[in-house]
């Protein structure tokens, strides 16, 4: 039940180039999973780019680690390279590594396979067996993994002290960050694709959850699991937990910013003592399995702060939450613990709406920086330069259409259209002026069929 | 909802539920365009965040509805983007247009810095919880009426700002509760329904004979139509 793109490593919306030839691709018609055969067949194939446009694949002996190649944008293809060459790490004792690392572990420069000086050697280049320029090897499949003859005449041969997957990165808590490339569950059956609904169907799509970088088949922790896991091959195994090293307490690195008062982002590094939920009911308590059974033991997720009853957000939910005291409410998210502002420092201050403010700042409130004024070349921006009191200069912040909200800019992010600047007023807070309004008129909104109602039964 | 009742047919057809990846819903929303909803900045994680498998869901009464709910529309939210700062609403994009039909319905806005004189009948929806008041899996609805700052003032020592909207305190336990925040707080005004309020996350649900408190949107009215026109 496996799959043959098993072997190879997906990168999306991009395709290799070879600068030096034409644009033309000799391109076969094939479905994806026939393409990986067929490079899987032959020796001398490295890769392959898939056009989801044409369904029809290129095969290359080359990959985007080969010398004069270029990965290039392209959103009709996905390129599909051989793991063995670009992972960083070995499997096994790593006979089939196929990277580029060319110096041993002490630091010598490896001898090209080909010559047979400083050191003669019964091992010569051929098209299948990877000895290519002077690349770390394990030809005899030492199982102190890949070597190679030296360009010290003193030094015959040496490892390359090419790590094993399962140590090249290490596991970080609960491994919801983990990005290695163990492949294989710790019974040693191996992962299926998360890009793939078979053998198991899953809910685990990677374009549905792009933060969890489902990449390939490689174990991946996106459901806050005790530690990385993944769907097996095997019809009768849904998943597994993964095997990986434990990051020693060094090496432990916190990629969440704890607050105490105030939570970010999702809250994941929120460590105050707000232990009830948003109306007041009060949490459980983590170590406790009453009134609701749960598996957010404190032991067995030990970065997550999950202390006495307060609330946490140990699964990357939107924000804090907490199991609740009411057997009738399982959980409930802590929105009264307030988000913590983003904003950056701010620098200047304006009055009134800012509409004379002609200062340079340029910053976002989030910190981005602001675009060029004139680089809006349309009605827009005639119109805005006509109703500005003061001149529209280079990125500066500006506010010609007097918001009421501030100055602002265009920014250089493509998501933010425009966004308020880091300037605050200069009086405090700024006065609102509410008013009745004498006449109000709405055309199509805000209508409804009550009638609607009376049919319901 | 803590109190109230089971929306009928036809009511309310510009509240939206915001559902994440699992299709859990998470919070209310306001439609204010045919692919704008208007939420509270509570519900979300940051202002750039990837919204991917994120949806909107309107049209039907039901806060799980079947796959074959005739009148349930669900579509994906493809922008998040923040309002002022003060303000705690954020703007949501549709990856496309809702189809709008006696279901689903845009709200009204109210005209800029508009106060909504006191007294006016409003409602607050949602799917959030009843805390045992029952109808836990329908949308609910709760009859409030606009109460001036100035007295709000007074129970709220102070606190109540000009971007603040309340309403009169009840008798009884009513009011929105976890899951109805980003909701809307809308009140009818010359025949049409205003979204005059945003629901927002306050200590306890429904408490009785306390001012419950909104975001006032037409203070926010002038960055609304600029977001629905730059982007």
């Amino acid at each position: 039940h496996r799959s043959p793109l098993n072997d190879y490593q997906r990168s999306k919306g991009v395709e290799l180039v070879q600068p030096s030839q034409g644009a033309e691709k000799q391109e076969v018609d094939a479905e994806v999973h026939i393409c990986a055969k067929r490079c899987s067949s032959l020796g001398d194939c490295r890769s392959f780019d898939y056009n989801w446009k044409t369904l029809s694949c290129r095969l290359l002996p080359w990959t985007q680690k080969s010398e004069h190649i270029v990965l290039q944008r392209n959103v009709n293809y996905d390129l599909y390279e051989k793991k063995d060459y670009v992972r960083e790490c070995i499997i096994g004792n790593g006979d089939t590594y196929r990277g580029a690392v060319s110096k041993t572990e002490k630091g010598k420069t490896c001898q090209q396979w080909r010559m047979k000086f400083p050191h003669d050697h019964k091992y010569s280049p051929t098209p299948g067996n990877g000895l290519d320029e002077n690349y770390c090897r394990n030809p005899d499949s030492d199982p102190k993994g890949p070597w190679c003859y030296t360009t010290d005449k003193n030094t015959r041969h040496e490892q390359c002290g090419i790590k094993k997957c399962k140590d090249a990165v290490c596991l970080n808590c609960n491994g919801e960050d983990y990005r290695g490339f163990v492949d294989r569950t710790e019974s040693g059956k191996e992962c299926q694709r998360w890009d793939l609904q078979s053998p198991h169907s899953h809910p685990y799509k990677p374009e549905r959850y792009p933060d969890k970088s489902l990449d390939d088949n490689y174990c991946r922790n996106p459901d806050s699991s005790e530690r990385p896991w993944c769907y097996t091959t095997d019809p009768n195994v849904h998943r597994e937990y993964c095997q990986i090293t434990k990051c020693t307490e060094k090496q432990r690195q916190r990629n969440v910013e704890v607050t105490g008062s105030c939570f970010k982002e999702r809250g994941e590094g929120y460590r105050g003592k707000a232990n009830t939920t948003t109306s007041g009911i009060p949490c459980q308590r983590w170590d406790s399995q009453s009134p609701h059974q749960h598996r957010f033991l404190p032991d067995k997720y030990p970065c997550k702060g999950l202390d006495e009853n307060y609330c946490r957000n140990p699964d990357g939910s939107e924000a804090p939450w907490c199991f609740t005291t009411q057997p009738g409410m399982r959980v409930a998210y802590c929105f009264q613990i307030k988000r913590c502002p983003d904003d950056v420092e701010q620098t200047d201050c304006y009055y009134g709406n800012g509409e004379l403010y002609n200062g340079k700042v340029s910053k976002t409130r989030k910190g981005i920086t602001c675009r060029n004024w004139d680089e809006r070349m349309d009605q827009l921006q005639v119109s805005l330069e006509q109703s500005s009191l003061v001149p529209l200069e280079n990125n500066y912040c500006r506010n010609p259409d007097r918001d009421s909200h501030g100055p602002w800019c265009f920014t250089m992010d493509q998501n933010t259209q425009f966004d308020y600047c880091a300037i605050k007023p200069c009086d405090g807070e700024k006065l609102l002026t509410l008013e009745e309004a004498e006449k109000i008129e709405f055309d199509s909104c805000g209508k409804r069929n009550d009638r609607l109602s009376k049919l319901g039964r | 909802i803590v109190g109230g009742v089971a929306a009928q047919p036809g009511n309310s057809p510009w509240t939206v539920s915001l559902r994440n990846r699992e299709g859990k819903h998470f919070c209310g929303g306001s439609l204010v365009k045919d692919n704008w909803v208007i939420s509270t900045r509570q519900c979300f994680t940051s202002c750039d965040a990837d919204l991917t498998g994120y949806e909107a869901m309107m049209g039907s009464l039901f806060k799980n509805p079947g796959p074959n709910d005739p009148d349930a529309q669900s579509v994906p939210i493809s922008r998040i983007v923040c309002g002022p700062s003060d303000s705690g609403l954020v703007m949501l994009k549709l990856e496309k247009s809702v189809t709008l039909n006696s279901r689903v319905a845009v709200i009204c806005l109210p005209p800029e810095r508009y106060i909504v004189p006191d007294g006016t009948e409003c409602e607050i929806t949602g799917w959030g919880d009843t805390k045992g008041t029952g109808y836990p899996d329908v949308m609910k609805v709760a009859k409030f009426y606009v109460l001036n700052n100035g007295e709000c003032n007074v129970y709220h020592k102070g606190k109540v700002k000009d971007n603040d909207i309340c309403t009169r305190p009840m008798t009884v336990e009513i009011g929105a509760c976890e899951g109805d925040y980003g909701g809307p707080l809308s009140c009818l005004t010359l025949d049409c329904w205003v979204l005059e309020g945003v629901i927002i996350p306050a200590r306890g649900c429904g408490k009785r004979n306390q001012p419950a408190i909104f975001t006032r949107v037409s203070v926010y009215v002038d960055w609304i139509n600029k977001v629905m026109k730059m982007n």
